[in-house]
Formats: C-alpha cells, structure tokens, sequence
C-alpha cells in the first residue's frame, strides 16, 4: 500500500488510460479486455471500480444474485470492512478474466485515506495479449471451472 | 460493452452503497 | 453493573461516558450487554432518546456468536423487534408482532425466559 500522492496521480491518471485496452471476446470466459499497445511491468492498467459495501451486505446480496442466476463473481473483498461490489454498476475492469498463470495482479492502494482496487501489469505485456489477473478466491465447496487454460491451471477459481 | 451488462450503470469512481432498512431481511410479513 | 460493552460491539457505533447510551446511523450494527444470562427470566428497559427521520431501530437479544456488523435478529442466533411497524425477526425473517411499532421517546422492554432443565445444562 503506497500513501504517498504521487500513487494518488498516477491513480488518477488511470481514467486516461482506457484506450489502453479493449474489449473484446475471450478464449478465456466469454468477453475480456485486451492490451491495444505494449504495456511494461508494474504498470497501471485500470482500477477495479463498484459499489462500496459491508461484508455482510455482500453476504446477504451474494444468497441473492445466486438465487438470481446471476454470477456473484463480481464482488471483490477489499479487508474485513468493506467489499467492492462491481455486479450492478461499475467500470470495465469487471471484465477481466482470470487466470492460474496471469499477466497482472491486483492490488488494495490507500488513496486519501481510502483503499482502492488497482490492476497492475505483473510482466511485460505485448500488444494483443488479454489482461488477466488471479482472483484469488476463497476455497468454497461447490467449483467454479476454470477455463483459463494456463499450463499449470489449478483447474477451479475457488 | 455495458451492452453485455443489462441495466449496468457505469460509473468512474467508487460508490458508497446507502443500506436500506430491511438490508439484512430475507422475509418481512 | 450491567452496561453496554466497549468491546463487544460494532467498532462504528458511539458509545457513551456512562457506556448505558449508544448512537449508530448508516448501517444496522449491534451493541450487546457486558453480560449475558443463560437460565431464569430477565428483562432490561431501553429509553429510545433520538429518531432522526427515516431512521429505525432494533432490539432484543443475541447469543455472542450472532454477528454485530448487521441486525439483531438477523441469524439464528439472535432475536430483534423492530420500531418499524413492531416486527419480530428471528434468521432475517420478519413477522407480525405488536401492531404500529414504537418510536423516539418510548420506553421499551426486553424480557427473556429460559427454563432450566437440569439434565440438559448450557
């Protein structure tokens, strides 16, 4: 976590990086988004954007997009106080598939005070490749497959 | 792509969620 | 002395000097008792000070596993009644309990009956 501002501009800066990436449809899941231009390590690429809820909300909303069909994999759990809901209203960065061997990771920035979500590029990323991060989901009884088709895939998300 | 996201509402910032009242009930007679 | 507990509660909620006077807004988020009781009947009062509009409370009681960043009554392990039309809720499911609910100024109490049975204690 960097709280230092110049994380806070460079933060900002990520709503003028979209035409980074696309998106477009996946081999992975469904749609993805997509680097438009050689992105270096350790780059900002985009910053996970939602709702800001209580775990427990997210828990009671969570038995309800299930009822609905609908996939709760949009929820993303900051620490123990708060969870970025991404099911309902959002930015792109829902999107983004995952992957056991990815090209980004994702990291909690405190920005002001507040923590965010940031997807940063892990490796040198080339021009076409989809962006990918682990979700890093908790392990829970009933799988979810995982289509990512890494070498060393672990074969489910939880 | 919001197309592929019915009644998505984008937004460019977080958002904090306002609980309402019956937030934690599953049934309310 | 019984009073509210400065730890077992959520970490949002005001507590009071005198720790018998506690304020929340926002989410629902509970505040239990320095003690509990686990035979016997007991009652406790609670004066309801302050309603800002739009605003509702909930009371009753709660085993200490129930969590306390959501309602009382909203699992299995509590029991709440609610100022909004006097709903009972028990596993977040809410029924009929005492018509019309209560509101700011009202005095309201909580009693609770658990029958011994000495051949299952606890």
């Amino acid at each position: 976590e960097m709280p230092n501002t110049n994380e806070f501009f460079k933060v900002n800066q990520l709503k003028y990086r979209k035409k980074m990436i696309k998106f477009a449809r996946s081999r992975i899941h469904g749609w993805g988004l997509y680097a438009m231009e050689p992105i270096a390590p350790d780059d900002m690429i985009v910053e996970y954007i939602g709702q800001k809820i209580r775990p427990l909300v997210a828990d009671v909303r969570e038995v309800n997009y299930t009822r609905k069909g609908i996939g709760s994999s949009y929820l993303f759990r900051i620490d123990d106080t708060c969870v970025i809901d991404a099911t309902k209203m959002g930015n792109f960065a829902r999107f983004i598939n995952h992957s056991c061997q990815p090209n980004c990771y994702a990291r909690i920035v405190t920005v002001e005070g507040e923590k965010r979500i940031v997807i940063y590029s892990k490796n040198l990323i080339k021009k076409g490749d989809e962006i990918t991060y682990d979700y890093k989901f908790p392990i829970e009884d009933d799988k979810i497959d995982c289509l990512c088709g890494a070498p060393n895939c672990r074969g489910t998300l939880n | 792509w919001s197309a592929f996201a019915p009644d998505f509402t984008e937004l460019d910032e977080n958002v904090k969620y306002v609980e309402k009242e019956g937030e934690f009930d599953l049934q309310d007679e | 002395t019984v009073t509210l507990s400065p730890n077992d509660r959520a970490f949002q909620l005001r507590l009071m000097e005198d720790q018998l006077t506690v304020t929340g807004n926002e989410g629902y988020c509970v505040a239990r008792g320095t003690h509990g009781v686990m035979k016997g009947t007991w009652y406790y009062e609670v004066h309801f000070q302050k309603q800002p509009s739009d605003s509702h409370i909930r009371i009753g009681w709660s085993q200490r596993h129930s969590p306390v960043q959501a309602c009382v009554g909203y699992t299995k392990f509590s029991y709440g009644w609610r100022s909004l039309k006097g709903t009972k809720f028990h596993d977040s499911y809410g029924a009929k309990y005492f018509q019309g609910g209560f509101k700011e100024g009202d005095v309201l109490g909580c009693l609770i009956h658990l029958p011994w049975n000495q051949f299952r204690p606890g």
